[in-house]
C-alpha cells in the first residue's frame, strides 16, 4: 500500500491512498484502502490520515477517522499532537483485533506524523524545503 | 501554517535488498508532492502526484508491483478524500490501470458516486479516455515470485477453499 496527506498554502488537507491488497488475497477482496474513514480520511477541521497494514482490522476499528477523532479530543483538552493520536489509533487496532499497521498524518496547521506498530514503514515528508525520511522505528 | 506532503510506502516487512530503493522511492515521491504545493497546487493536487509517482514505482504495492491475488492476477483499490468538502472517490478490484489513484479522483470529480468497482471501474475508466494497460506490465518479476511462494504446495489457484489455509498468516499487511 502506499499513500499521502498534504496540507496546500491555503490550509486545506487530502489523503490519498493506493494498493494492490494483500498476497495472494480472495479474488474479489477489497479491504480497507477504498473505505471512508478507513484508508483514508480528510477534514478540514481536524486534519488527514493515510493508513496501510492488515486491512481486515484497519476497517474493523476504521482507523483514519479513528485517529482523527483522537487528534480533536487531544488538541482540545491536552493541546497534544498528531504523533500521540496516531499512536492512539495504532494501539487500539492492536489491542482489539490484534492487527499491525501504519499511518501518515496531518493536521491543518501542518503538524504531521508517521507512526507504525510493523517493524517497518517506508515514509518521507517535504515541509519547509526541507526533506525528512526513515524506514525503522525512530528515524 | 506550512504546507506539508507526508507519503507512506507500506507498513511491515521490507527485505533489506529493497530497503535503499524503498527509501528512495519515498523520498521522490514526496519531493514531487511538495513541487506541486510550491507551484501553488492544491493538497488534492499533491497527494495525487505523490501517490502516482509511487503506483509507478515497481518497489511499492500499488500500480506496477501490485501484489497478486490467488489467481495469479492485479486487482487494484485506490481513495482520495478532500478536506474542504469532504468530497471522496474510490475505486477497488480495479485492473489494467496504470494509476488507481488517479481514476479515483475522477470518480471524486466527475460522477455523484463515492466509489465504483470493479467491471464498472473499469468501464467509467474507458469513458473517461483513461488507457488501459495489459495486465502483465502492473506485474513484476518479484511479486510473481511472491506469489508463487506464498501458493500452498499442490494448491489449485481457482479454489478459494484452500486460500484460507494459504494465507492465515502469511502476507497479511496490505
Amino acid at each position: 500500500t502506499v499513500g499521502a496527506v498534504a496540507v496546500d498554502a491555503e490550509g486545506n488537507v487530502a489523503c490519498a491512498t493506493s494498493t494492490g491488497g494483500m498476497l495472494n488475497k480472495m479474488e474479489g477482496r477489497v479491504g480497507d484502502t477504498p473505505c471512508i474513514g478507513s484508508g483514508g480520511f480528510a477534514d478540514n477541521q481536524v486534519g488527514a490520515v493515510s493508513t496501510t497494514g492488515h486491512g481486515e482490522s484497519i476497517v474493523k476499528v476504521t482507523l483514519a477517522r479513528l485517529i482523527l477523532f483522537h487528534v480533536e479530543l487531544l488538541t482540545v483538552f491536552s493541546g497534544q499532537s498528531v504523533e500521540a493520536a496516531s499512536d492512539l489509533g495504532l494501539a487500539y487496532m492492536k489491542s482489539r483485533v490484534g492487527g499491525l499497521g501504519g499511518v501518515v498524518t496531518v493536521d491543518p496547521q501542518g503538524h504531521w506524523a508517521t507512526r507504525f506498530s510493523t517493524r517497518q514503514m517506508a515514509w518521507a515528508a517535504a515541509q519547509k524545503d526541507t526533506l525528512h525520511y526513515g524506514l525503522y522505528t525512530g528515524e | 501554517m506550512f504546507p506539508v506532503v507526508v507519503v507512506q510506502g507500506g507498513a511491515g516487512h521490507i527485505p533489506k535488498e529493497r530497503s535503499e530503493n524503498s527509501r528512495a522511492g519515498v523520498c521522490s515521491a514526496a519531493r514531487a508532492g511538495y513541487a506541486v504545493l510550491r507551484r501553488g497546487g492544491s493538497s488534492m493536487d499533491a497527494v495525487v502526484e505523490a501517490v502516482s509517482q509511487l503506483e509507478n514505482n515497481p518497489f511499492f504495492n500499488a500500480g506496477c508491483g501490485s501484489v497478486l491475488n490467488i489467481r495469479g492476477e492485479v486487482e487494484m483499490d485506490a481513495i482520495v478524500m478532500d478536506g474542504k468538502r469532504l468530497d471522496s472517490g474510490a475505486v477497488s478490484a480495479v485492473r489494467n490501470i496504470a494509476n488507481p489513484i488517479q481514476l479515483a479522483r475522477l470518480v471524486m470529480d466527475k460522477t455523484s458516486h463515492t466509489c465504483l468497482t470493479a467491471e464498472g471501474a473499469n468501464r467509467f475508466a474507458r469513458s473517461m479516455g483513461v488507457s488501459e494497460v495489459p495486465p502483465e506490465s502492473l506485474i513484476t518479476d518479484y511479486s510473481r515470485m511472491r506469489w508463487k511462494e506464498n501458493l500452498a504446495p499442490g494448491a489449485n489457484p481457482v479454489d478459494s477453499q484452500i486460500l484460507k489455509s494459504v494465507c492465515v498468516n502469511r502476507g497479511k499487511m496490505g
